[in-house]
Formats: C-alpha cells, structure tokens, sequence
C-alpha cells in the first residue's frame, strides 16, 4: 500500500483538488483508493461527501476514540473511499500535542488497512502542524502541487526542510513523489519563468504532466462531482479529465520504480 | 489609526494580493500606512522589500528583543512602509504560547504609533494560530478576502466564530470592514451562485467592489511592485488599478462612518 501525502503549506495551489482528482483518476484505473483528510477545513469532506458532516471522523481516531477503519465511506467518486475530517480536528492539534508517538498516529492507524487499498492519498491544510506533519511520517511519498505564480515558489525551501528534518527524526523513508505544476496557463510568460526556475532546482521532480487552468475544476467540487464525473456529461475537449489521467499514469509509474 | 486585519484561513483567496495592493491604492489616497506581515511565509515582505531578508522582524517584535517601531522599513510601493515577517516567525507561534499576555503582543507593539501612520494592514496566514489571533485582537477591523468559489465559502462560519470568540474573551470591539470577492470571473455560472450566497448571508457586509481576475496581479510581486506601479508602464484597461482604487475609496468611506 502507498501512502501519497499532498503537501504545501502555501494556501490555494491545489492540494484539495488534486487529491480529489488523483483519487478519481486512479480509481477509474482499477486502483483501491483511500482519501484521508487530515485538513480541519475539511474541504475534500465537503466535495467527496456531500455537506452532511459524518459522525466519527479523522479527530476521532487521531484522540483514539475510534479505529481509522471505522471511520471510512464511500465518497460520491466510484471506486473512492474517504476516512473524514470534521470540525473537531480544529482541537486535535492541541490535544494532540502532549500525547507520546504524537506524530505517528495516522500511520499506525494505516497500518492494519495495507491489504484493503492500493493507494492512500492524504489532504493537508497549508500549515505545517501536528496534523501534516502525522501526514508526512505516515506517507512513502510526497506529491507537492503547486501553481506556477510566485509567491508559491518562495515556500518550497521550508517545505523542503521540513521533509528532511522528518526523515532524520522520524526515521522515515519518505521519498518526494513529485512537483506537479496545478493551473497552467501558457499565455502567461510568468508560467514559463516559474516552470523553468522548477525545472532548474528539480529536474526530473517535476510531473512532466501539467494540470491547465480549466473552471470545470472549479465547479465539479460544489456539485460533489469529480471531474471524471463532472466532465463526462460535457462534450470533448475534457481537458481536466485528460490532465488528471496523465497525472495518474505518471504517478503509477513513478511509484512502481520508486 | 486604524488597524485593519485581512484575515481568511481558506489558503489562496488573495489576502496578501489585498494588503499589497489596497495598501498602495491607499497611500495612493495620501493615507500613510503600514503593512505589518504577520505570516511566517512572508509573502507580503518578498514582494514589498525585495528577497533580501531583513535582519530584524516581526518575529523579534513578538518575543520582545525589537520594538515594533524599529524594524519598520520603506517598501518599494510607495508611502507605504511594512513592519516585515522572517523565518524566524515559524518558531514565535510556540515560543509565544507559554507567554502572559500573549494574543495581544501585537496591539500593544502597534500602540505608541498611532500618532505615526493612518492606516494598519494586517497580512495573516491561513491558520487561525496565535499570530493570526494577535492580528485579529489588535485590529479595529478585519477584512475578509474570498474568491467565489465553492471551497471559500465553507471557511466563512469558523472564521465568524474565531471573530466573535475574540470579541468576548478579549474585550476586544473588533468590526467586519466587509468580505471582498478578489478573483471576480463574471463569465462563470459559478461566481453569480457564490456571490448570491454571499450577498444573502452577510448583505451590505460584501463590498461593492469586486476583484477582477486579472493576470497582471500574478505578475506585479514578482516584479516587486504594486499593481499600481505594474500596470502604470501598460496601456488601458489598467483593471487592477481601478479595482484596487475603488476597493481603497469603499474601505476609506466605511472607515470614517464605522
Ligand atoms: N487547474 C485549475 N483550474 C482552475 N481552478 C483551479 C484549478 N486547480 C484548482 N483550482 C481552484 O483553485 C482554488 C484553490 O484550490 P484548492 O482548494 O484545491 O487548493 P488548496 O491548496 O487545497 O487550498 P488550501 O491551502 O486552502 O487547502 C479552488 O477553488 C479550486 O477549485
Ligand atoms: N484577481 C486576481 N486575478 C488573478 N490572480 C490573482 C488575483 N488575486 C490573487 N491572484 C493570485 O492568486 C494567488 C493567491 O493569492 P494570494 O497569495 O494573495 O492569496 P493568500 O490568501 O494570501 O494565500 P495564503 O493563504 O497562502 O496566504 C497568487 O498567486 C496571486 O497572485
Ligand atoms: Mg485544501
Ligand atoms: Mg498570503
């Protein structure tokens, strides 16, 4: 079982709609995916279970009150599971914080799942935490998403650090997945500036797959859609749907090699 | 002097693209204002000062080794200064947990000024932490920034908890200035629901005044300069400047009758 942690505590480049989207694509390719929410804001929750909020949620397990697997549903994406956030994960940072193995929490909970899914993707709220940081010694990789501007490269230092000081502390193998470029716009010249500033400190890092700008990404959430589902009842070009299924291939070619 | 908190934990909604900009659009108007950058990503600081990091800043300022006064620089928009934020801020959130009177560090480093400049404007991150909390207790104001989108709007209801919660705990007689739409596409079926929703919750609250989306407010900060100064070397429509501009003169009427 992998465990992919969307990262980046810049706010707004993606994350959610990546996990979302990634999930739904890698479902469609036969993959058995939990989605865990490990964002307070609980927007995956929102979008992938309607707006009644679930009873037990992810706060629930991360205080010990319920195991992760009680907490899983089905989300309205086929093939897609979700274990929730709720509310309560607001306060779960700080109850969290005086408790021991306070940071291993998600992973052991995953650990008595490894035969029920192929792929875990985890969503974070921007801001680097308890709770991301559960996410990131609970995962094997990390997918960083980001949108070619520039205030979001300014974070990828400290986002970098963080990774680092968790593999030295935490004795964890986590390894960078990828950087994947989340509203491409080619007709700005600051788009190539950005990918090529990504592409010089990176490398092969970076996604070959670039997810283009495309308001059907904006609008497929409110409707508790993903956009597999959101654009089949459009007529072509369904430019998210082909973004995400080449995010998709690429992903499970890198983990297979990884 | 008015102190004006821009605050929204929903990441990416433009609350640094709003302090850069209505700042400048401001001072523009003849106000003298400070931006203070109260996020440990110091976005606001790397588009208002250059990359160079300065020596000394906020996060000095709250652990009481600075006066506020002293790491106060000139920006590169002008008449505004800003009171910069550091790496260093990452750690003050923890450091300043175990200090007495710790949420209001902030509104009392601002107090000797209030002779020195008209308008504060506050830049928050995207987590209700104790610096976003010292930024809210010292405002007089809070601006709330949103694009109009699904995910914004599920935020709104934690963020008008955490305001009213300041209020009582803090003796605090902080006011809405209002919500603004900062990514305006009137092109989508989309915006016309959100800003409905909006209008029908929170009514003369929303302002006027909506962001357009506009690719030149990508562009500025990377340039170092305000929309202001960008878009002053490109021929009409200059969009962000009349948005900005008619946000400045709507927020300068709310202020003198609030
Ligand atoms: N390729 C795209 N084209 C158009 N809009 C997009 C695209 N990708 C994301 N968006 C929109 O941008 C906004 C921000 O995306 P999203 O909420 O997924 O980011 P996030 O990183 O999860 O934010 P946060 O840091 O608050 O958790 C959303 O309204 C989303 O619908
Ligand atoms: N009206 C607009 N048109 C086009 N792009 C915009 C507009 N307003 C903001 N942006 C861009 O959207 C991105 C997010 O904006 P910004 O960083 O100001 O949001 P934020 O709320 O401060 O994010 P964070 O929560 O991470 O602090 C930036 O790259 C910015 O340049
Ligand atoms: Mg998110
Ligand atoms: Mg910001």
């Amino acid at each position: 079982m992998h465990v992919i942690t969307v990262a980046n505590q810049k706010g707004g480049v993606g994350k959610t709609t990546t996990v979302i989207n990634l999930a739904a694509a890698l479902a469609a390719k036969k993959q058995r995916v939990l989605v865990v929410d490990m964002d307070f804001q609980a927007n995956a929750t929102a979008a992938l279970l309607g707006t009644a909020a679930p009873a037990q949620n992810m706060a629930h397990v991360l205080v010990g009150a319920a195991s992760l697997k009680s907490v899983i549903a089905e989300s309205t994406s086929r093939g897609v599971s979700i274990a929730p956030a709720g509310d309560e994960l607001a306060r779960a940072d700080l109850s969290l914080a005086t408790k021991m193995g306070r940071e291993t929490v998600l992973k052991r909970g995953l650990e008595p799942l490894a035969k029920d899914f192929d792929i875990v993707i985890v969503d974070t709220s921007p801001y680097l935490g308890l709770l991301t940081v559960n996410g990131l010694v609970a995962a094997s990789h990390v997918l960083v998403p980001l949108s070619a501007e520039f205030f979001p490269m300014l974070g990828l230092q400290l986002l970098g650090e963080t990774i680092s000081e968790i593999r030295t502390q935490m004795r964890s193998t986590l390894k960078v997945l990828g950087y994947v470029i989340t509203s491409y716009d080619k007709r700005l010249g600051l788009t190539g500036e950005v990918i090529d500033q990504l592409e010089a400190k990176f490398g092969n890092q970076v996604f070959k797959t670039r997810i283009r700008t495309n308001s059907n990404l904006k609008v497929a959430p409110a409707h508790h859609r993903d956009i597999l589902q959101y654009e089949a009842k459009l007529p072509s070009p369904r430019k998210g749907t082909e973004d995400y299924s080449a995010l998709a291939r690429e992903v499970m070619s890198r983990l297979s090699t990884s």
